[in-house]
């Protein structure tokens, strides 16, 4: 049994969702923000068996998409600077996925 | 060490904790969604020895009931189709657990 | 490769997810709540190679501090008492720490 944890871009998770319904994938969606851009994003979890993580993967690679977000860098202002820096492009990968294997499963 | 992961349904989450609470067990509660009937739940993060996993996995089980979920199939319409859809009932465990070893544990 | 989830104090996120930006690590956070105070606290997912586990957990150390929390046992009042019960001092660590092993990654 494996669990995907994979963070992805909010724009992608109703199409990634559809697709894994569609495939009968239970997900369980969590909303979360990531840390450098503090923007808000998706985790989703996914048991699965190993078998079946090659074709989540794939599912997760064909629904998400990199994206460039132009950001105002404030996080790295220094107190003593008073100008307004340029904005800057950052891209935002499709999705980060995360495998982790597990111990052992149960539905109660 | 283990990390048992486990997704619940909101309702029975109040007696969960209080079992938990009791035998001195620490939890960690993130409010999530179910990716099929995009209902809240919540998933749990229990950290506890590997002795311990059995009663926190029994404590689960008669803490979380599974219930029947009357749904209308939204996300199964097609843009075509202008009809609505009998509602259809769907069983929605009591508790979905995921225990994970843990390679490290530390408290700082 | 290891994914460190880390359940940190509030207070202490901002600087934390700094440090961890400065040293150039990514984190996704998820808010969530403690099970025995009820309060709100913070979950941190960083992905990283399991050098990379030591320094982490260094700067988690660095900028997570242990906290007095004065609460009044409401969670524990049985149905039957009806006086204020004297509230008592909770010590909420820095930081709870799990290590877990990454069976594979993908940045998609
Ligand atoms: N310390 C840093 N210095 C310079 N640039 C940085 C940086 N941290 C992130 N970035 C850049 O900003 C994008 C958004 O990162 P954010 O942390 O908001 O949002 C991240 C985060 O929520 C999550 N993520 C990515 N890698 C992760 C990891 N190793 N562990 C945990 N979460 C991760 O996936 C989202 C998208 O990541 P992605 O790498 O595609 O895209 C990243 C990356 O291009
Ligand atoms: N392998 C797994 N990985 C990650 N999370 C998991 C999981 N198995 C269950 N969960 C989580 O537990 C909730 C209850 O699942 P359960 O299977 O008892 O009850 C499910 C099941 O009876 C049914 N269902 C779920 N996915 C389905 C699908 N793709 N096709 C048909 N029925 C589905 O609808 C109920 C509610 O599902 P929902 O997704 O809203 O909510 C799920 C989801 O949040
Ligand atoms: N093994 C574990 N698995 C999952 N999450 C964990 C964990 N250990 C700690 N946490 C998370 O870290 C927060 C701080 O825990 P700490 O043990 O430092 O500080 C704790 C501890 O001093 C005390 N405490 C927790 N559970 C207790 C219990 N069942 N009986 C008595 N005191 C408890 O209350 C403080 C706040 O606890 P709270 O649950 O609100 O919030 C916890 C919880 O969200």
């Amino acid at each position: 049994m494996r669990l995907v944890i994979a963070v992805v871009q909010d724009q992608d998770v109703h199409r990634l969702l559809a697709q894994l319904n569609e495939k009968r994938y239970s997900v369980t969606k969590l909303a979360s923000t990531g840390g450098f851009l503090r923007q808000g994003n998706t985790t989703l979890l996914v048991g699965v068996e190993k078998e079946q993580v090659a074709e989540v993967t794939d599912i997760i690679k064909e629904t998400c998409k990199a994206r460039e977000q132009l950001v105002t860098p404030l996080a790295t202002m220094s107190r003593t600077s008073s100008y307004m820096p340029a904005p800057i492009e950052v891209t935002v990968g499709g999705a980060t996925i995360f495998v982790l294997d597990v111990e052992s499963f149960a539905k109660v």
